[in-house]
């Protein structure tokens, strides 16, 4: 599953 | 959250602190360039499309609202407050950065994680930042003596993301499948930039001299 768009990086 | 993501931001968040005590106490923005802030104004919106929609975290949300705050704020004051207007350097802020955020746009349009709206605006503000400071740097050459704190604004902001780069090599150590390659070469192309000023603010740091980049 392709990583969601969530960055939890600034 | 580790370590190194916690001294990235909060070298970051102090780069900026800087720069907005330099503006404030001194009522000048004189070696400023406005054409990096207006960048970097650029890079945290489209980085932060998300702002409304994902909510990561207190920290995560109150850090972007200060970081495009203070970008915006930064740029409107230099614009258009009436005394520090006045000391923005027009003539030597001339950097054409119309072709950085173009060829940072095309190239997000080539490399991004997905080809959706938000992956392909956040891989763009990824690579605009790497340059963004572009403007500034040529502006510190051209104009000759730099302040303490614009110099300490442009060591910080160029510190922030070699923390990064070392938060990424921990994560990438320590969490299995994790990547973040267009971050990581942006940010080391981004980082190198930083080389040269890096060099010669050390030198009158141990020479306690001013700081001064050869044109």
């Amino acid at each position: 599953e392709e990583s969601s768009f969530l960055k939890d990086e600034l | 959250m580790n370590v190194f993501r916690l001294a990235g931001d909060m070298t970051h968040l102090l780069s900026i602190l800087l720069l907005l005590l330099k503006i404030y106490a001194t009522k000048s923005c004189s070696g400023v360039s406005r054409k990096t802030q207006e960048l970097y104004a650029i890079v945290f919106i489209f980085r932060y499309l998300d702002l409304f929609t994902d909510f990561i975290s207190v920290y995560n949300t109150f850090m972007k609202v200060v970081f495009i705050a203070s970008s915006l704020a930064i740029v409107w004051c230099m614009r258009f407050h009436p005394v520090v207007r006045r000391s923005y350097d027009r003539e030597l802020d001339t950097f054409r950065y119309f072709f950085l955020v173009g060829a940072s746009f095309a190239l997000a349009l080539i490399w991004h994680e997905k080809f959706s709206v938000q992956e392909v605006f956040w891989a763009f503000s990824i690579y605009l930042e790497a340059v963004a400071i572009l403007p500034q740097l040529v502006l510190l050459q051209r104009s000759g003596n730099v302040d303490n704190l614009t110099g300490q604004y442009v060591f910080f902001l160029g510190a922030y993301r070699a923390f990064y780069i070392l938060n990424w090599i921990y994560r990438y150590l320590t969490e299995p499948r994790f990547t973040r390659w267009i971050a990581g070469t942006s940010g080391v192309v981004q980082t190198a930039l930083y080389a040269d000023f890096f060099y010669y603010y050390f030198i009158s740091w141990k020479n306690n001299s001013k700081l001064k980049l050869p044109a």
